[in-house]
């Protein structure tokens, strides 16, 4: 664990947390994509299925219990508490089309040809394209609230952090992992469109709003 | 090289 792992899972942590402050207070899940919260918790389960055979440390084991009851919690806000508030006919991304080709990235690159190590491979490649159906959403009706654009940004710090993770765990612990570290580059270079924004728009006062 | 011990990192 070094300081950049550590900020950038307590901003994951912080993520969610704004996610779900921002359905209970809006009691609406408008602008949130349900396809997006469904391949993260597609992503959750299929990566940490070592919870039931492998003990990394009671922080890891927190976070990842966390991390998949809280996914599937938004699902069910989004797809019965709060039906009402979504609009299936503005996340129209084809999530088949991201599917399908990290099923063949992982059958293409992983540590162990075994069901656990495949479908751990599965969800680095899916998490790293996971926020497009988001992003296509917020591209689409051009504009987003203001509770949003942090939950946005909380994990688009995330990604980041975890870049200066690995070069610090490459020179203090010679560790590499390359499947995490190209998909990690990759998901983190999707958010920088939505960073300008961010940085230009949403610190300075005004509202997310993309030009037309 | 590659973590034997598994996947540390969330």
């Amino acid at each position: 664990m070094n300081i950049f792992r550590l900020l950038g899972d307590l901003s994951h942590l912080a993520s969610i947390l704004i996610l779900l402050q921002k359905i209970q207070s809006t009691r609406s899940c408008r602008g949130i994509s349900f396809k997006t919260q469904a391949l993260y918790a597609t992503v959750f389960i299929t990566r940490y299925l070592d919870l039931f055979y492998d003990w990394v440390s009671l922080y890891n084991f927190v976070m990842k219990i966390f991390f998949i009851a809280s996914s599937c919690y938004v699902l069910y806000l989004m797809k019965y508490k709060y039906r009402p508030t979504h609009d299936p006919s503005i996340d129209t991304f084809r999530v088949e089309y991201l599917l399908g080709p990290c099923a063949v990235l992982a059958l293409l690159f992983h540590y162990r040809f075994t069901l656990p190590e495949l479908l751990w491979s599965f969800s680095i490649f899916l998490e790293s394209v996971a926020i497009l159906p988001q992003l296509f959403m917020l591209q689409r009706t051009g504009e987003a609230e203001t509770i949003t654009t942090h939950y946005l940004a909380a994990l688009g710090a995330y990604r980041a952090l975890y870049i200066p993770n690995w070069i610090y765990r490459w020179f203090t612990e010679d560790m590499v992992d390359p499947i995490a570290v190209t998909a990690g580059i990759v998901q983190t270079a999707l958010y920088l469109d939505f960073f300008y924004v961010y940085f230009t728009k949403v610190l300075q006062g005004q509202k997310f709003e993309l030009p037309a | 090289a590659h973590d034997e011990h598994g996947h540390d990192e969330l």
